[in-house]
């Protein structure tokens, strides 16, 4: 081989015109294939078809069964583990990942039963310090991506080159739905001057609201919404139907808080600027930004060693949550750089509401090995749930109008503890 | 894992932090 390859002479000669045409055409042809790969397939009401896309690995790794891998990992890490064998399992495990057990509470590794139980551990108070500025990290973790979200194209981009659509992360807005109902009454709730408000018909005044001297407003007089009543259910579909095409509302309801005072939501007024819900200008939402706003996004990675639990970024105003059954996939770097619309195919939860700049949206995205996300004001959430998917894109809805008739939603303080994710 | 922020700020907001950062709770992630 190395003689014929020193010693063979080369000879150049020009290849015919047809060759080289054809081989043009054949270069055209491919690009076409790209780029044809590459459009958007949409459904009849114009809407993207979220399917499975990426390189063969993924096509692989999207025909094993995820969820019930998931829900056999839950089970396998919810079993009580022997007393002796916690310390050093557990110190292992941190080892491993890289968790800090000093700032664990409790301290003592075998008050924790289970490896599911170690995982989704509490922090010591003041184990992290909440910076001042409008926007605090809700978990520990890494960015993977952030920036804005043009408001032509509304599309979100997942890693460079790669986008998705926010109305298939977030749902479609619809008429009736609590937000528009809250914008709807707004001629019913007034504010004067900031001294005392009337909210559908019930005057609040400001010591009310800011928990002063006065009575609480929960004391003093009920909301014109009586509990566990939707207050506007004309468009609501039957929660027994089944989902008919995407971004379907399958279920709604109106969910009862535990418990909420008056100075926790007049907290969250004061940093809002006191007059949420009752004298807005412009309807929240991600397709309703005040002029001059921009949309802004940022996605954080939580690595298997990361404290779990994730808090409110700021303060907010939660309205609403979609509950999005869907697949369990990793959401890796890795994964995140391969899939995509991952963000959009895995199971996740939209906790949607306003801030004192307008809408404010937070996604707990789970994945395989962290299929349960729990959200703490809401008990009646269930994640990770036996059975088939429906398909991408239907959601079920609760509102928390009932939650603070002063605010319309469950408020949350900076770095408040919200929920988190747990094994399987 | 992951957590996917979405919201609406003035104009004036800027993030401050890089892709790839390590964060934790509480920590800042943008201000005006």
């Amino acid at each position: 081989v190395i003689t014929a390859w020193t010693s063979t002479p080369t000879k150049w000669y020009p290849l015919p015109l047809a060759v080289g045409a054809l081989l043009l055409v054949a270069i055209q042809y491919r690009r076409k294939v790209r780029n044809s790969a590459k459009e958007v397939e949409v459904d009849e009401e114009g809407r993207e078809v979220i399917k499975l896309k990426g390189p063969w690995h993924v096509h692989v790794i999207g025909a094993l069964p995820l969820r019930n891998m998931s829900r056999l990992w839950g089970y396998v890490n919810s079993l009580e583990l022997p007393v002796w064998f916690r310390p050093y399992g557990y110190r292992l495990y941190a080892y491993a990942f890289g968790c800090n057990l000093d700032e664990i509470e409790p301290s003592d590794l075998r008050s924790y039963p289970s490896l599911g139980a170690f995982f989704y551990r509490k922090l010591k108070d003041g184990a992290r310090p909440v910076d001042p500025a409008v926007l605090v990290s809700p978990a520990d973790g890494t960015i993977l991506h952030f920036g804005t979200i043009d408001q032509d194209y509304m599309r979100v981009e997942q890693v460079k080159g790669i986008t998705y659509h926010l109305d298939a992360l977030l749902g479609v807005e619809r008429p009736g739905s609590p937000v528009a109902m809250v914008e709807h009454n707004r001629d019913a709730s007034t504010v004067d001057d900031q001294e005392f408000a009337i909210v559908n018909g019930i005057e609040y005044t400001l010591e009310q609201l800011i928990g002063g001297s006065g009575t609480s407003s929960e004391e003093s007089s009920t909301p014109s919404t009586p509990p566990n009543e939707v207050a506007d259910d004309s468009d609501h579909p039957d929660p027994h139907a089944p989902p008919k095409k995407f971004g379907q509302r399958i279920d709604a309801s109106v969910v009862e808080p535990e418990r909420n005072t008056t100075a926790h939501d007049a907290s969250v007024a004061l940093e809002m600027g006191v007059k949420p819900a009752l004298e807005r200008k412009y309807s929240t939402g991600a397709r309703n930004v005040r002029p001059g706003n921009t949309l802004h996004f940022a996605v954080i990675y939580l690595a298997p060693g990361d404290y779990h639990r994730f808090h409110s970024p700021t303060a907010w105003v939660v309205e609403k949550r979609r509950h999005f059954v869907g697949e369990l996939f990793s959401v890796s770097p890795w994964m995140a750089k391969r899939l995509e619309n991952l963000f959009v195919l895995n199971e996740r939860v939209a906790l949607l509401g306003r801030w004192k700049y307008g809408f404010f949206g937070m996604v707990p995205v789970g994945a395989t090995n962290v299929g349960s996300i729990k959200v703490n004001f809401d008990q009646t959430l269930r994640t990770n749930v036996r059975g088939r998917p429906p398909p991408p894109g239907t959601y079920t809805e609760a509102v928390y109008s009932n939650a603070s008739p002063i605010l319309r939603g469950q408020p949350l303080t900076p770095a408040e503890e919200m929920g988190g994710f747990c094994l399987g | 894992s992951t957590i996917v922020l979405v919201f609406e700020a003035p104009a004036d907001f800027e993030f401050t932090i890089h892709a790839g950062d390590k964060v934790k709770v509480g920590q800042c992630l943008g201000d005006i």
